[in-house]
Order: structure tokens, then sequence, then C-alpha cells
């Protein structure tokens, strides 16, 4: 239907990079 | 200005936290005061009480003195890099201090926060400051994932 993915989307991207960051073991 | 970009937006990052000195502009911060006092809030086991103590927030009209204050926070900072998460920022071209303190150097100013918020998103507590990062305004949030991107490349 021509609408973005969730992930392509400035705010996909952003969460996504941020999530991973969330996702990395801490220290 | 991109560097002066990271500086504003990690200001507005800054503002998020409680602290008791003013820390809402580049003049507010050339003092180091409060963003010492943000070290201890994000890793209160290594920016310790004592270490606090020894940044001097009084009398502060002499520039040399701020000065002082940035130099112990610098070094603090890369102490926790290299003891706590064993990294080296290698090419990363450290905050000149002076200018800080002297100008209130916006783009100075702004690698010194970069650093800052690099022990933000790696301390025990990453995840409340992670979460409140992607709570904030997307133009801030993708600059401010630029500045942790930069600071990724040139740890070593």
């Amino acid at each position: 239907d021509g609408k973005p993915q969730a992930g392509n989307t400035t705010e996909g991207m952003l969460a996504n990079f941020f999530n991973s960051l969330l996702s990395k073991t801490p220290g | 200005n991109e560097r002066e970009q990271i500086c504003y937006s990690l200001i507005t990052w800054l503002e998020t936290f409680p602290l008791q000195s003013p820390h809402s502009s580049p003049s507010d911060l050339s003092d180091g005061v409060a963003i010492a006092q943000a070290l201890s809030l994000i890793a209160p086991n290594f920016f310790t009480q004592p270490w606090l103590a020894k940044i001097k927030s009084e009398d502060l009209s002499n520039w040399r003195l701020k000065v002082t204050n940035l130099k112990k926070i610098l070094k603090g900072i890369l102490e926790y890099n290299l003891e706590y998460l064993g990294v080296t920022m290698q090419g990363f071209q450290m905050p000149d201090v002076n200018a800080i303190g002297e100008h209130s150097d916006a783009q100075e100013l702004g690698r010194l926060l970069q650093l800052v918020l690099n022990v933000a998103i790696n301390c025990d507590n990453k995840q409340e400051y992670i979460q409140t990062i992607m709570s904030m305004e997307e133009d801030v949030q993708q600059i401010i994932k630029n500045a942790i991107q930069e600071l990724m490349t040139k740890e070593a």
C-alpha cells in the first residue's frame, strides 16, 4: 500500500538504534 | 554548525536531569558544576560525593578556576572509560577545556557533553537514560544518535 515499513521510517530507525543500545550488556 | 547542534541537543538532554545548579546554556555549564552533578547522578559509585566535593562551586568569577573544574571532570570521564568500560577514545578530539571555561565555547562544550552522554548510555542505569532520550523530540534524538555513533567509531 506504499506505506513505509516501521523500521524504515525515521522514527523506526531511531527506535531500532536505541533499542540496540538497550540490548547491549551493561558496563 | 553540526558541533553546535550537538551541544544544544545535549543541553536539552541535560535539562532532563534534576540538578541543583543552572544548566540551560553553555554559559551555565562553563564552570563544570552542573556537569559534575550530572555525572554523580549517572555513576555515583565512580563520581562519588568526595569526588564531587573537589569541584569548586563558589567564587568562580576567574575563568581559570572554571578550567580547573573542567580538567577534573575530563580526567574523571577518561578514567571511567578506561577503568569501567575498558575503552579509550582513539581519534576523538578531546574538548578544549580552556575554550569552555574562558568563552563558554559551544563546540567544545558539545564534545565534553558527548563524553558525558557516553557515560550515561554505558552505566548501570543506562536503560533509564536511553529511554529518556527515546522520549525526546525526533530531531534531538537524531542528533544524539549521530553523536553516539561518532563516539562508537572512535572507541578502542
